[in-house]
């Protein structure tokens, strides 16, 4: 048995000249999941550091960097779970947060529920003592201009293609 | 949508994913990432997936858990994978990746859309790819 860790930064059509930034993003993720292995972690710890750095990536669309929804505003979703216990945590429609998947293990590890949404979510995470960040802070030029080229009539079907990929 | 798979050093496997979702989506839109079984499963017996890609068609066929399930039938993480996005893209039209770890150790990064950034560490080596083939 080898110790592993594999990540994704998300399926789609990705622009060429963002594609080095994902590829080395991506890359340190891994190792640094992996590096977390090396030091005796768990699987868990693994990953929930792995997808906080991604999630601190601006060139991703998960934390810093989420698509924003049809008000312009940014709603994120974050999974974890445990293959020993089967034990899990998430969050939905969560704002004001940096690593919902931080978040997630929270409710799996403080809760006994599998899942909190939107304010009840932002109320366990000033409960669990999480600083809230300013909303515009998750907000980069990038997705602002997809949002805008999105509301569009006639709006790119590369970029439409783009946006139905969660 | 970002995400991740481990093993570690006791052949516990993980699952995370986080996403921002779907551009311009509805306002209070929930896709496949925060649902066990389609945005990541985990469990000791099989293995553990991480999925992206078209959220509603994930959720129907619960891709993570698809992909277990085809593990469980002996295929290997590769063929598991296929499997499950092949099916999803035949049945309901979506298109998506995943990656996948078993609990011996054994991983693949897959994915049907036009591309996917994914990186895998093990043994002091580090694999990446955004291509199919790559």
């Amino acid at each position: 048995m080898l110790p592993v860790v594999v990540v994704h930064g998300g399926a789609g059509h990705i622009p060429k000249e963002r594609s080095e930034k994902s590829t080395s993003a991506v890359s340190s993720a891994a190792r640094s999941g992996y590096l977390v292995l090396q030091g005796g972690g768990s699987s868990m710890d693994a990953v929930v550091e792995a997808v906080s750095q991604l999630e601190n990536n601006p060139a991703f669309n998960a934390g810093c960097g989420s698509v924003l929804n049809a008000k312009g505003e940014v709603e994120m979703d974050a999974l974890v779970m445990d293959g020993k216990t089967l034990g899990s945590g998430a969050v939905s429609a969560v704002r004001n947060v940096a690593n919902p998947v931080e978040l997630a293990r929270m409710v799996m590890d403080k809760t006994s529920h599998a899942c909190l949404t939107a304010e009840g979510a932002s109320i366990f995470a000033r409960s669990m003592g999480v600083p809230e960040v300013p909303h515009e802070s998750l907000i980069t030029e990038y997705s602002r201009m997809r949002w805008r080229k999105n509301l569009l009539p006639g709006a790119d079907p590369v970029e439409c293609q783009m946006g139905k990929m969660g | 949508t970002v995400g991740a798979v481990a093993v570690d050093m006791e052949g516990n496997v993980a699952c995370a994913t986080s996403t921002g979702g779907m551009l311009n989506k509805m306002e209070g839109r929930v896709g496949d990432t925060p649902c066990i079984g389609s945005g990541g499963y985990a469990d000791n017996h099989s293995g553990a997936v991480s999925t992206t890609g078209h959220g509603e068609t994930i959720m129907k066929v619960t891709l993570a858990r698809l992909v277990l399930f085809y593990i469980e039938q002996g295929h290997s993480v590769e063929a598991a994978s296929d499997m499950g996005l092949a099916y999803m893209k035949s049945r309901v039209g979506g298109l998506g990746g995943v990656v996948t770890v078993d609990p011996r150790g054994n991983w693949a990064a897959r994915f049907s859309s036009l591309q996917m950034a994914w990186a895998a560490a093990q043994k002091d080596t580090l694999h990446y790819g955004l291509y199919v083939g790559e």
